[in-house]
């Protein structure tokens, strides 16, 4: 998907930072 | 110094009585437990204090204490709840509480909407915006044109900003997201369905005899 196409924070929550997941993993 | 310390180093679910935690969050009482096996992890992964503090909660998400990351430090502000520069295993269960997939879907937007209000004022104003954007190009090393990131700005206002002041209110918000459900995808954590699982060890620590279900 092309950035420009994207809202602003559909870009934004693909930040690693936000991705929780990741404390479940050892 | 003597060879003793005489702080507590770890904190068990005990001192937080899990009943309690459960019947006032979507866990179980096993659940709980297992959370804390998951929250002794992280929070003795630096320094065994029975506390998460920002380093070891940024190790936990990125695998690397050094990385600063400013939605990683966010989070980290509003999970700790009792604005103490750490974490303790009552704000760690509240917080993950509402990345249940059974927590109500307004306490997700009302955290989804506080994480992007960098600076508390209640708004989600356009300079907030796009000081994430630009962090979040940084981290995906994605260089964008300045012009591009007003564009994306301007449509993303024109979509969410109602009322054209320039700052996305919680209602504008509300508005905002159930129109465009994806943006709370990151707010629901499956794995916190099979948290028993992941973490069985639970059962060789837990005070409860039998499952609360």
């Amino acid at each position: 998907v092309e950035p420009v196409t994207m809202n602003a924070f559909e870009l934004i929550s693909t930040s690693q930072g936000l991705n929780l997941r990741s404390l479940f993993e050892k | 110094m003597g060879c003793f310390n005489s702080k507590p180093t770890r904190q068990s679910p005990g001192q937080v009585d899990p009943v309690v935690l459960a019947s006032q969050t979507a866990f179980t009482v096993s659940e709980v437990e297992a959370l804390f096996e998951l929250f002794k992890s992280i929070s003795s992964s630096v320094v065994d204090d029975g506390l998460i503090s920002k380093e070891e909660f940024q190790l936990a998400i990125f695998k690397n204490r050094k990385k600063e990351n400013i939605f990683a430090n966010r989070i980290f502000d509003l999970f700790d709840v009792k604005r103490k520069g750490v974490i303790d295993f009552d704000d760690f269960v509240r917080s993950l509480n509402v990345f249940h997939p059974n927590a109500p879907l307004e306490d997700k937007i009302d955290f989804s909407f506080r994480l992007y209000d960098l600076d508390s004022t209640g708004f989600i104003e356009r300079q907030e915006v796009k000081q994430m954007l630009i962090a979040l190009l940084c981290e995906s090393e994605m260089k964008l044109a300045d012009e591009v990131i007003e564009t994306i700005i301007d449509k993303t206002f024109m979509d969410a900003d109602l009322n054209k002041d320039e700052k996305i209110d919680i209602v504008e918000w509300q508005n905002f997201v159930s129109k465009n459900p994806s943006l709370l995808k990151i707010m629901t954590l499956p794995y916190l369905r099979d948290i028993t699982t992941s973490f069985p060890s639970f059962v060789f620590n837990s005070n409860v005899d039998e499952i609360a279900a």
